[in-house]
């Protein structure tokens, strides 16, 4: 299962 | 946060202020590329459309806020209040060399295809290319202001420490996102030239300047 897209780098 | 990012995140923050600071104080923007200016304003804006659709934390917002600012005021300071003192006839990279491919990548390489997500892509694909007509400006003209040098090094910098960052969260946490990974490597690959003749001029009180 793939790790969710972490958007909380800018 | 680990500390490797939260110091990316400074040197990227003190980047574009010395970049804003030396326009607006010398009312000039003398050996600054427009075009990398032009890209960067394009990433962010495409890179944190989110800010718009998903809240995070109050220092995401306020940071994605202050880049998308900074960016374009950069370009109005540029493009309009300063334009006399743009120095275009050294500024003649190819841009389109640069965002067809960015676009055309993001559309086959992503996380997932839907619009939001092939923006972010496209804007860190973008990102990692998007200095390369200041340096093509530097490598014509043969030097740059140390002040130029300065911004260049905490830009450079700051995806380096990203680097770290990412490293600490692949063993920390075991996460880890490919496309900003090798992309992040070429992007901070782009600068190591730059790195070294920063280190071993500019440090020492000379002005960058290329050998002819």
């Amino acid at each position: 299962q793939p790790e969710p897209i972490d958007k909380d780098e800018l | 946060m680990n500390i490797f990012r939260l110091l990316g995140d400074i040197s990227h923050l003190l980047a574009i202020i010395i970049l804003l600071r030396k326009i607006w104080m010398s009312r000039s923007c003398a050996g600054i590329s427009g075009k990398s200016q032009l890209l960067f304003g394009l990433v962010y804006t495409t890179r944190y459309l989110d800010l718009i659709t998903s809240y995070i934390s109050l220092y995401n917002s306020v940071m994605k806020v202050v880049f998308l600012a900074a960016s374009y005021a950069t370009i109005y300071l540029m493009y309009v209040k300063f334009k006399a003192t743009y120095d275009h006839n050294h500024d003649t990279f190819r841009i389109e060399f640069l965002v067809v491919p960015a676009v055309a990548l993001a559309l086959l390489i992503n996380h997932d295809f839907q619009v939001v997500e092939i923006l972010w892509t496209f804007s860190i694909y973008l990102e990692s290319v998007a200095i390369l007509p200041q340096l093509f400006m530097v490598s014509k003209t043969g030097e740059a202001e140390s002040i130029t040098s300065h911004y260049l090094f905490a830009l450079g910098v700051y995806r380096g420490l990203y680097l770290l960052n990412w490293i600490y969260r692949f063993w920390a946490e075991d996460h880890y996102d490919l496309i900003a990974i090798v992309a992040g490597v070429v992007q901070t690959v782009l600068y190591c030239d730059f790195f070294y003749l920063y280190i071993t001029k500019v440090l020492r009180g000379k002005k960058l300047q290329l050998p002819a």
